[in-house]
């Protein structure tokens, strides 16, 4: 089955690189070697106000013995104009569109199968600097929320010491309800065991998740036999994997281990049902 | 005798905090605790197109047992919003403002005493994203170059291994070449000795400094008894002035404590006097 991920933010906060570590791929992101290029065009081409491509990239991926096609969907120029009005337009077209596809798929007298293309989750990447979220990021959640599971989560973390991390998520939080804008929360069932239920609020209390990726596999410092994905620092080693050093855990049992169907689920019954009865009220 | 330091970038990019351990001084950053509500409010009344706000604090410091009124000019507002478009222009308009203001004074026939408010440097704070420069980084330091010594940083270098260092550092110089932007060389004269030229050419070769301030005295792990300025995470501690940890030591020497007045010389023999005659053939 389908697995469609979206991930929005400026460049450089490393989406590629979670993904990657999230799915234990190598996605490689075809942008990348035109970076400078790309650059010098846009600034010679007089910056356009509205370019944001929509970027594809799919894998078969295993989980819990489950194979499934991972779909992932990137932005580049998010963000990275000097004129940034309307960034959230075309990723907001695009869901929509996909929302359409599922529609006229529905209406068909003759179904045969077909590739769920529908948005399941938004990581949306804030940038790491300490203070609260920027106008954009703001105005992007606010379009999005109620059209696609909203997770936000805090990029390159381990820029922060965890007393900045703490602070910091407290202000984003409150700026989230003060703007009404729903994250998703994991679904608690009456007959979740007290485990489950406890993981559920525990990973809701984690939001905004502060994650930390790598395409590097270096040597455990705890175990020389063992490589593990992390950043080799003069200073020190930050090992992605240890739930002392960033939320990658929580991220990935939210996305993957633990919600993959609810994140699924909500999509179809919730936000894909409100999207198609306002269509068809109008 | 005056410094005076414009510091340019967005925010959250640890400008305060360098500032501080730079010249060791404690400013606050009086804009700090209205962000969230200063956001709040931008985001009600239609993120303002150009509102880079100027703001200015001063401390008289000792350096090299002389004493200076340092001042530090801050540009809160540059790059924060959604729409960015001519964000250099309040910043220009501040520095020939400060021509403009020595230059009445050189034309007074009864001249008193006179601070020199002219800008001596502009530290211009670059997101270390790994990638290049932004259309914003470009197009500032097109507008700003050859009105004040430009001094290029990169931010919270700390967030960057050593091998995405260097070849950020590579791009950044390529692309300022390409856009024919000057940064500040040290000069060097016949009659310096080898040490002197070796420091200088050092100097030039390191830019754009990969900076890490901090606000934290720590202990020093060498040395339980000694303070020093850190940043203490689970992996380890990033020692500020430890020059395997970032080039801090090489911009407080060009900035400070080896060619502060070289900085001065220059804005007041070539930049100021390229805007007098400018402004006077007009
Ligand atoms: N410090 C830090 N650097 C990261 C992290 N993830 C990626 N990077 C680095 O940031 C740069 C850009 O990453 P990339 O994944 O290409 O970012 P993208 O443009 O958002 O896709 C690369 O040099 C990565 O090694 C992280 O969690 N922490
Ligand atoms: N990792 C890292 N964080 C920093 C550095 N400098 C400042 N910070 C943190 O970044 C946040 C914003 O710093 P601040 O100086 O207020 O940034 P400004 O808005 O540019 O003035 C604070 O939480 C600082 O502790 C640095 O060199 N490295």
């Amino acid at each position: 089955f389908n697995f469609n991920v979206l991930c929005v933010g400026k460049p450089g906060l490393g989406k590629t690189t979670l993904i990657n570590s999230l799915f234990n791929q190598e996605f490689n992101d075809s942008t990348k070697d035109d970076d400078y290029e790309t650059h010098n065009e846009e600034l010679n081409e007089k910056d356009d106000v509205e370019s944001v491509q929509i970027n594809t990239k799919s894998a078969v991926i295993e989980e819990n013995g489950v194979k499934l096609k991972l779909t992932v969907v990137d932005t580049p120029g998010f963000g990275s104009h000097i004129n940034n009005t309307n960034a959230w337009s075309p990723v907001v077209k695009e869901i929509n569109r996909r929302f359409d596809q599922y529609l006229d798929y529905e209406n068909k007298v003759n179904r045969t199968t077909f590739d769920d293309m529908r948005i399941h989750a938004c990581l949306y990447f804030i940038e790491p600097t300490g203070h609260c979220l920027t106008p954009l990021d703001l105005e992007f959640c606010s379009q999005i929320h109620k059209k696609c599971n909203l997770i936000p989560v805090i990029a390159k973390s381990d820029i922060m010491l965890d007393e900045e991390i703490k602070s910091f998520k407290t202000t984003i939080m409150k700026q989230l309800s003060d703007h009404q804008i729903n994250v998703f929360q994991p679904p608690i069932y009456k007959l979740d065991d007290n485990d489950t239920k406890e993981m559920a609020n525990k990973l809701y209390e984690t939001l905004p998740y502060a994650v930390v990726g790598s395409n590097d596999m270096i040597q455990d410092p705890q175990d020389p036999n063992k490589m593990i994905r992390g950043r080799q620092y003069p200073w020190g080693i930050i090992e992605v994997e240890n739930s002392k050093h960033s939320d990658f855990n929580y991220l990935r049992d939210l996305l993957i281990r633990q919600y993959l169907e609810e994140l699924r689920e909500k999509t179809h019954n919730i936000l894909y049902e409100n999207y198609r009865s306002n269509k068809l009220t109008k």
